[in-house]
């Protein structure tokens, strides 16, 4: 809609109400126009599509900013991901589609029903479970959390299984003791598995707005994050917080959810996020 | 934060004799920054506070009262300023309306939303709220997709000693009409439809919940919506208002640190009130709306 325009300040004004409407945040989309501006300046942006190829580029370096090189889920012996976030964000959902993934890349999973609290939580996994034909590990209903998981993890070790997906209930991250549960949880994994986690994974959904940078805060000084699921991108949000997200605070995006089935997995690519910002 | 750009406003103000015109739009630069980071979406900030301005402007010269001479105590530009943004903020978040209309012998609740909103769990949460007032609820698992949807409804009914409706292989129009033509004779006097979650640009899934409402009529079509949503609050609330047209909206998750301005952009997009606020995860956590609480959490 931008194409074949001239410069001008109206320019500069539409993208920052692109910016804004999705959810990229005041301070991170005056920090990305600033740097157009000074490009701007400089004379090196001549039309209306380089002053848009600047800002996605400019995106895009602050997304593939972490440097972390890629998930660490490959290599000898078990890996142990623990899949934390607010409620309903989609981490049940996303840990159904990730086994199916890492099943496709010749993987074997195990499951931890790490949700013993939220009404039919471990029944909801379960399905999923079924549904990738993969053994999983539940306790009873009220069970501490972290048992069952330590449980998980020994099962999977006697079993010879690659990865464990680590389920857990969702909390909102104001929640003081529920965020010391988690900590409790981070640390009987390390004793259940030498080095476990290997990947402590935020599932964010795409239509928070900028609680998701406090969420991203919170959960970090609970349990060290070290990566992203953002869901429901197949919907009309564009998620636009992870830009200021991965700015602040290093963490890079892993997988993106674009849909409920469990197909609908795709590995983050930061290209792809800046073109969908503007499409 | 928000308060920051609040205070800042104030502290710009205060130093101020009166509001101007050029004053006037310094304080508002920085409200507007308060209120994006507040997530109220973006035609919504620039509405409010076009009113403001208004208000600012147009205004006479506030007054405090009178001092011992009688004379009357003007109020300064910073409290004023505020003093409007709050007001303004109070009124579009009313008139009140927590009023559940519910037609005899029974009365029916559609519950409608974005995936993963808590309209599960608030179905749940207006049945205790109604048995409190001597209903007797009938809840309905319209949500045949998601896996154990139906199964956590069950476990959601059996705390509360409720009946729970529900039928293999029925489509949910269907199905909700069969519930609401059965709860007579189940001893019920309330339905509540309890929907699959699902996105505002689904076609298919959106005409589901027409046909829903096409088959009940239902009394109430309730929007649920996540408090920390960000500015899809308005796409997602202008397509459900405009298939569906809703009776009024509950925001959940407010005992966390969101601001909830999308509770602002819900309101002016669909004009409808503001029912219930969801305070936690167990069934009791629901309250009434009420203008001040959401009003100073959005403000900071
Ligand atoms: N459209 C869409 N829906 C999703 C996606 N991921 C999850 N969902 C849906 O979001 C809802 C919540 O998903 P869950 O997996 O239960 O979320 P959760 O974080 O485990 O929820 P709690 O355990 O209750 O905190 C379900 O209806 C999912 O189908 C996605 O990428 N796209
Ligand atoms: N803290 C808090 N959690 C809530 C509130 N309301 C719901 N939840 C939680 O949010 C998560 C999702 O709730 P559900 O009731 O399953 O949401 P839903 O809208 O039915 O989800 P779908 O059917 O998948 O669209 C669960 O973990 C609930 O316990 C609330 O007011 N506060
Ligand atoms: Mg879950
Ligand atoms: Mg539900």
């Amino acid at each position: 809609a931008l194409a074949g325009k001239t410069i001008d300040e109206g320019i500069l004004d539409e993208l920052e109400a692109v910016l804004f409407t999705s959810d990229v945040g005041a301070r991170t989309a005056e920090r990305l126009l600033e740097a157009v501006k000074s490009k701007l300046k400089a004379g090196e942006l001549s039309d209306v599509a380089k002053v848009q190829a600047a800002l996605k580029a400019e995106i895009v370096d602050i997304l593939d900013g972490p440097s972390h090189g890629p998930a660490n889920l490959d290599g000898d012996g078990l890996r142990v991901v623990m899949i934390v976030g607010v409620n309903g964000a989609g981490k049940t959902t996303s840990i159904g589609k990730l086994t199916h993934r890492l099943k496709g890349q010749g993987k074997t999973v195990l499951l931890g029903a790490g949700d013993t609290f939220r009404a039919a939580a471990t029944e909801q996994l379960e399905i999923w479970a079924e549904r990738n034909e993969c053994p999983i590990v539940k306790g009873a209903e009220g069970a501490d959390p972290a048992s069952v998981l330590y449980d998980a993890v020994t099962a999977a070790q006697s079993q010879n299984v690659d990865v464990v997906l680590c389920d857990t209930a969702g909390r909102l991250h104001t929640k003081v003791n529920l965020m010391e549960e988690l900590s409790k949880v981070h640390r009987v994994l390390g004793k259940a598995q030498e080095g476990a986690p290997h990947e402590v994974w935020l599932v964010l959904d795409a239509t928070v707005g900028q609680n998701a940078i406090q969420q991203a805060k919170q959960f970090s000084e609970a349990v060290p994050v070290t990566g992203i699921v953002l869901t429901k991108l197949d919907g009309t949000a564009k998620g636009g917080v992870v830009i200021g997200l991965c700015a602040e605070m290093n963490i890079p995006v892993r997988y993106i959810g674009v849909g409920e089935q469990l197909s609908d997995l795709r590995p983050f690519s930061a290209a792809g996020f800046a073109d969908a910002l503007f499409g | 934060t928000v308060s920051k750009g609040f205070k800042s406003a104030r502290n710009y103000l205060s130093g101020q004799s009166e509001l101007t015109e050029k004053n006037t739009e310094e304080a508002l630069r920085e409200v507007r920054l308060a209120l994006l980071e507040a997530d109220v979406e973006f035609s919504v900030v620039k509405g409010f506070l076009a009113r403001v301005k208004e208000k600012a402007l147009g205004a006479t010269r506030a007054v405090a009262g009178k001092d011992k001479q009688g004379q009357k105590l003007k109020v300064g530009p910073a409290d004023h300023f505020i003093k409007i943004c709050y007001d303004e903020l109070e009124a579009l978040m009313g008139p009140v309306d927590t009023s559940i209309r519910l037609s005899k012998p029974v009365g029916s609740i559609m519950m409608v939303g974005l995936q993963g909103t808590g309209k599960t769990t608030t179905t749940g949460k207006l049945a205790a709220y109604l048995q409190k007032k001597n209903h007797r609820p009938l809840l309905v698992a319209a949500d045949i997709y998601r896996p154990a949807a139906i199964e956590q409804l069950k476990v959601l009914g059996n705390q509360l000693g409720c009946k729970v409706y529900t039928e293999d292989g029925v489509a949910p129009p269907e199905l909700c009409k069969r519930a609401h033509q059965k709860a007579k004779e189940m001893q019920c006097d309330v339905v509540i439809f309890d929907t699959a979650g699902r996105l505002s640009i689904d076609d298919a899934l959106m005409e589901e919940l027409e046909a829903i409402k096409t088959h009940t009529k239902p009394d109430n079509i309730f929007l649920v919506a996540d408090a920390m949503m960000g500015q899809d609050a308005v796409r997602t609330a202008m397509e459900f208002d405009q298939r569906l047209s809703i009776d009024g909206f509950i925001m959940t998750k407010l005992d966390g640190d969101a601001r909830g301005g999308a509770a602002l952009s819900i309101k002016e997009i669909t004009g409808q009130p503001i029912k219930f606020l969801g305070m936690g995860e167990q069934l009791d956590k629901l309250e009434e709306f009420r203008p001040d609480g959401l009003a100073s959490r959005i403000l900071g």
